[in-house]
């Protein structure tokens, strides 16, 4: 994306940081993140052009933590995996490919059609269960997401399941009473086991821009989240947000999404998402 | 607030005596910071901000007792002057039956805005038909149903071997026999780099020559906006957008951007999930809001 040029120039730096803007990364990111590679372009002495793009995904990437963080499966069983959201972003579709890639990595997997509220979630969640070929467990429409959270678990126990991934309904962030009922499922799972749910993961769509600090802000308050999905990253917006999240929030990005197909989600690279940025 | 914050700015400024155009300059820096916070376009806050600033460098801000709020006012009256200006009204066809056709990415609100939008116009003394044009997530066509029956509002299907172009013939041959005077096409989430698919809206639009055709979007879309609004107007033409999910705390800056670079209007918005929760779009509260 960056132009080519012979020498280090202001227009350089103003491209640098109108990418990261454009990257929804926030201006104020963006901007802190030239101060620094221009510290760093100082320090280490460099004098070519094309050397500054690599040092800044390096910065970004430092950022990000370094280490890519799995999924914690590798407790003993049930694993319960909890997946929260806005509405729209993708995780009904999201707990399809990771019960399909749990599945794929010989897990048993059974799945809590939680979301007892949209038109036809269950249905939506039971489509995806028969082509991965696991079990979901379901109530009526109506019904109390936290009872069929509880049954789910039982079910996982009894069943001797090693994962068990629960869909919730979209909510917005702002309306108190919606996080609450994700506060008494989350309460539910924690009497039930522990360490239960292992992994409180906020799906998060690509697409997003700013509003995704607040979202991560908000469900972490009230349920606080162990990582996040991207989703979406096979469009054209960059996901850039997540690097204020990471920084503020401490959440790390655990998986992508990048496609509506089974096999459409990946461990998240933090080398390969600075890179992808710039390109 | 960004009033807050431009009063703190010049008063820095006044302190040092009379203002002139390079202190208005640094003051203006807070309003684009405040446009770009609110995840409005780049370039479409670069373009805007030129606009605000032949406005701002003017004698009635420069010799203002209360600059700050001669700039808000500037600022305001160039959001709404930008997004405002039309009705939000659908373009009903001079021979019944109008046919509107719902597109968008994937999750923004179509199917529920499809059928909010079936209750608004049988409201105002239609007889619309839903047509459930999405062949390929899984359950959208029982979704719709669903809906439909909520709202005892008929739904037209055929499942999901037949393709969208000839479901949507089908739909409206349908609305003429059984006297349905608005038909609306929701049709399934598609990135608009997907070739195929935008392909495929093209043909149905070809085969049925809607009346309206709405982009939906997501009032919590970033900068990647433009490019969204640019393809999907590109290829197809579109009369009006809605923007969904205003009954969060997103800043809706993606408003700014697809008028600015579609031209094309905000017709309507969804301020929640339940299927009376749409609303004609207002361009004043929709600048309150981008503002902060
Ligand atoms: N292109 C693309 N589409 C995706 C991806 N993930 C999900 N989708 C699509 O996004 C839309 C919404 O997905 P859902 O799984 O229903 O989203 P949700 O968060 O469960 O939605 P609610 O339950 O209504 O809040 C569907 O059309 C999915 O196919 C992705 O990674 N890439
Ligand atoms: N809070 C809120 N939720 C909304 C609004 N409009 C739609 N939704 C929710 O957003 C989610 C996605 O809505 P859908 O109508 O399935 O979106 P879609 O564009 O048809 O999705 P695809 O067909 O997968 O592309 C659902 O959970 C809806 O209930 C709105 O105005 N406010
Ligand atoms: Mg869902
Ligand atoms: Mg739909």
């Amino acid at each position: 994306l960056v132009k080519v040029r012979k020498n280090i120039d202001e227009s350089l730096y103003e491209e640098l940081e109108e990418i990261m803007i454009e990257a929804d990364m926030g201006a104020d990111i963006a901007i802190d993140l030239v101060e620094n590679l221009r510290g760093e372009v100082r320090q280490r002495k460099i004098k070519e052009a094309v050397e500054v793009t690599p040092l800044l995904q390096e910065l970004i990437q430092d950022v990000l933590g370094g280490e890519n963080q799995a999924l914690m499966l590798n407790v003993p069983g049930p694993v319960v995996v909890m997946v929260v959201g806005v509405n729209g972003v993708g995780k009904t579709t999201t707990i399809g490919k990771l019960a399909y890639m749990c599945k794929s990595q010989g897990q048993k997997v059974i799945i809590g059609a939680a979301d007892t509220f949209r038109a036809a979630a269950i249905e939506q969640l039971e489509i995806w269960g028969h082509r991965v070929g696991v079990d979901v467990i379901k109530h009526q429409h109506g019904a109390d997401p936290a009872a069929v959270a509880y049954d789910s678990l039982q079910a996982a126990k009894a069943r001797n399941a090693d994962v068990l991934i629960i869909d919730t309904a979209g909510r917005l962030h702002t309306k108190s009473n919606l996080m609450e009922e994700l506060k008494k499922i989350y309460r539910v799972l924690r009497r039930e086991i522990p360490e239960a749910p292992h992994e409180t993961l906020l799906v998060l769509d690509a697409t997003t821009g700013q509003n995704a600090i607040s979202q991560a802000k908000l469900f972490n308050e009230a349920i606080d989240l162990t990582g996040i999905v991207l989703t979406k990253l096979d469009g054209t917006a960059k996901g850039g947000v997540i690097i204020g999240i990471n920084e503020s929030l401490n959440i790390p990005v655990k998986l992508i999404g990048i496609g509506e197909g089974l096999d459409d989600l990946r461990v998240f690279d933090a080398g390969e998402f600075a890179a992808a940025l710039f390109t | 607030s960004l009033a807050e914050r431009l009063q703190d700015a010049f008063k820095k400024l006044k302190s040092k005596g009379k203002l002139n155009e390079s202190d208005v300059d640094l003051a203006l820096k807070e309003v684009r910071r405040a446009l770009l916070s609110a995840d409005v376009n780049f370039q479409v806050v670069k373009d805007f901000m030129k606009r605000v600033r032949e406005r701002a460098v003017g004698h009635d801000v420069l010799d203002s007792l209360t600059p700050a709020q001669q700039v808000i006012k500037i600022v305001h009256d160039e959001l709404v002057g930008l997004m405002g200006g039309e009705e939000s009204k659908i373009n009903m066809a001079s021979k019944p039956p109008t046919v509107i056709m719902m597109v968008g990415l994937q999750g923004a609100g179509k199917t529920t805005t499809s059928a909010k939008l079936a209750r608004l116009l049988r409201k105002q003394g239609r007889k619309p038909l839903l047509v459930a044009g999405d062949i390929y997530r899984p359950a959208a066509i029982k979704q719709l149903e669903v809906l439909g029956s909520q709202l005892d509002m008929p739904v037209f299907s055929m499942g999901d071997k037949q393709r969208p172009p000839a479901i949507a013939r089908a739909a409206k041959e349908s609305a003429i026999n059984n006297g349905q005077d608005v038909v609306i096409i929701d049709t399934a989430g598609r990135l608009h780099i997907d070739e195929e698919l935008m392909e495929e809206l093209f043909a149905v639009k070809s085969e049925i020559k809607p009346d309206e055709i709405l982009l939906v979007v997501d009032a919590m879309t970033g900068q990647d906006a433009v490019n969204v609004a640019n393809t999907f107007n590109e290829r197809l033409e579109l009369d009006g957008v809605v923007l969904t999910k205003l009954d969060g705390d997103a800043r809706g800056g993606a408003a700014l951007s697809v008028k600015a670079v579609t031209g094309r209007p905000i017709k309507f918005v969804g301020i929640g999930e339940k299927l009376d929760a749409l609303e004609t779009f207002h361009p004043n509260r929709m600048a309150d809001r981008i503002l902060g």
